[in-house]
């Protein structure tokens, strides 16, 4: 069978879908000071996770919030710079309106995933910690 | 009640697969 750390490399999918992945690429992303990139994918799939229901409406809507607060809000964090202005004004107005959809970070989570598809994910496959590793 | 921070990180695990 293919040890899991060459699946790693077939796709960020592969290598986000086994735990320690996951731990190796976050310690990768802490070096480069932006761990914030891979919890915030992971927020806004857990936020999707949610089945709306009337008993969790608060608790959605506070997570919103937080995920909004943490991660988009200050616009010099790593993941607020790499988000489209317009996908940030949507995601503060439906925090705003209260408007909570599943969905409603599915745009931004596509943003932040293409960059480390293009950027952070390849630049870890050739990091000493991934090299070390294997 | 939860702390947002908790909340947080209970929602980023949720989303991480379970150990094999």
């Amino acid at each position: 069978p293919t040890p899991p750390y060459l699946r790693w490399a077939e796709s960020l999918h592969s290598l986000l879908d086994d735990q320690d992945g996951i731990n190796l690429f976050r310690t990768f992303l802490k070096q480069e000071d932006c761990s914030d990139l891979l919890d915030f994918w992971f927020a806004c799939s857990g936020f999707r996770k949610l089945e709306p229901n009337d008993s969790n409406e608060e608790k959605r809507l506070k997570l919103a919030k937080a995920i909004f607060k943490k991660y988009i809000l200050d616009s010099n964090g790593i993941v607020s710079r790499q988000i489209k202005p317009a996908t940030k004004t949507f995601i503060r107005d439906s925090v705003m309106r209260q408007q909570i959809d599943p969905a409603m970070f599915d745009q931004a989570q596509m943003e932040i995933q293409s960059m480390m598809e293009e950027n952070t994910y390849p630049v870890f496959l050739k990091s000493d910690i991934y090299l070390e590793y294997t | 009640i939860d702390s947002e921070d908790d909340l947080l990180q209970e929602c980023i695990s949720s989303a991480m697969p379970k150990k094999k």
